[in-house]
């Protein structure tokens, strides 16, 4: 389903460049559960945005269901990303002047679902993420944690193909972090793809197939 | 030095109210070192904001080395607070067109520090955190850790009398994380305050002083 082939990306700033992506292949299968773990800084984030199609490789092909994808332009890109990918943000990006429920609302709003079954599902996507009581506080109203909730609640609502969690329990306890993984692998069980970047050891280690990164490479990749 | 009696803060969203902090007893010595745990939403980082003069209690009082700070102006609050305080957010809030370099130098920039000075004090600051090669990067150029330890070298380069540190190793790795809490933990050492909140046992229980707080109630403050 998903094939990155010697895939690259560098940056340039002020003239020196950072490899943040080097050398690197990847294949996916409909339904896998990956984590992605590694260093502060080892590339795991440019990995996640070339995937959901936020970023472009400069080197390599990614096929999407044997589809090239890497070289879409700009509109291509965000038709295939509204539909197959569902992203959470390492920081969220909520919208600052939406309340909870209408963050979470927004995906289906934009696919033109209609009102009253838009607000059944956000009522639900809400409660299962134990924020029933916040659904009119906007993000700046709502601590650390209740946001990232929001966020994985916006990533799910529309049943996308993939998921792709960028830190999803970077700002939660321990419960609330085991509630989230729980919405994400429940959410595996019944098809979707769930790739997971993370820095704690005990969210990685749950994944069937668990990636390791360094310097831009992919510098492990074991499968339970 | 820090006193809280019988401190509250309540939201109002809609009408209803959100009872963030109640009751709060909590006295601080010069040179202490504490964490703050609890489940998302239970007051951690309201708390910080009042001790940080970020915000306004609703009740109780604030008696900072003898003096009430809790109902100064925005003016008094703001100078208390840059001579006083060094705040790591649980968001960081860097200067997004700034460099690394120019917001880890902002405090000493507003202080007056000529500039060969500021610049030596911002490249040592940078080298402890592991950045000197992200010194000319934007926010939008560094990784989410990256940026984290920005926001940490710039809260402790004015080597305040007290650092309140939101969450400051929540999208670190393992290494990254021990090298942040290693440099806050030093500078405790010399005689600073040091107030952090966390969702990470093994960063709390290394605190001499450990809080806990269940919907804006401290429940538990157990000293070593
Ligand atoms: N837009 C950009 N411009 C320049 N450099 C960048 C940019 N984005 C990322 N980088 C650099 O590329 C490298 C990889 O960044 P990336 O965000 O993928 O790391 P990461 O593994 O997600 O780290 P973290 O765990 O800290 O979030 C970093 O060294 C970073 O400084
Ligand atoms: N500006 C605000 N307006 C309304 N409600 C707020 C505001 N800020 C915080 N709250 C509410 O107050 C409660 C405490 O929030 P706070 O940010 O202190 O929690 P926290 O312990 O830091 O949580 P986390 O671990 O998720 O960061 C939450 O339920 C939150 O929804
Ligand atoms: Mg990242
Ligand atoms: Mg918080």
């Amino acid at each position: 389903m998903i094939a990155l082939e010697g895939v690259g990306r560098t940056f340039t700033v002020g003239g020196s460049p950072v490899h943040a992506l080097v050398d690197v292949a990847l294949a996916v299968r409909a339904g896998d559960y990956l984590s992605i773990m590694g260093p502060s800084g080892s590339g795991k984030s440019t990995l996640l945005n070339v995937l959901g199609l936020l970023d472009r490789p400069n080197a390599g092909r990614y096929l999407l269901d044997g589809r090239e994808v890497g070289t879409l332009n700009d509109t291509e890109q965000a038709a295939v990303r509204l539909h197959q990918f569902g992203f959470v943000f390492q920081f969220f990006h909520l919208v600052p002047r939406m309340t909870a429920a209408q963050n979470v609302g927004l995906p289906l709003t934009l696919a033109g679902v209609p009102a009253p079954q838009r607000q059944e599902r956000v009522a639900q996507a809400l409660a299962a993420c134990g924020l029933a009581d916040r659904a009119g506080h906007r993000p700046d109203q709502l601590s650390g944690g209740q946001r990232q909730r929001v966020a994985i609640a916006r990533a799910t609502i529309m049943n996308p193909q993939v998921i792709l969690a960028d830190e999803p329990t970077g700002n939660l306890d321990r419960a609330s972090g085991e509630q989230v993984v729980g919405i994400l692998e429940d959410l595996n069980r019944r098809g979707m793809t769930l790739i997971v970047v993370t820095h704690d050891p005990a969210v990685g280690e749950r994944a069937q197939r668990r990636i390791h990164m360094d310097d831009g490479r992919i510098s492990a990749d074991h499968a339970r």
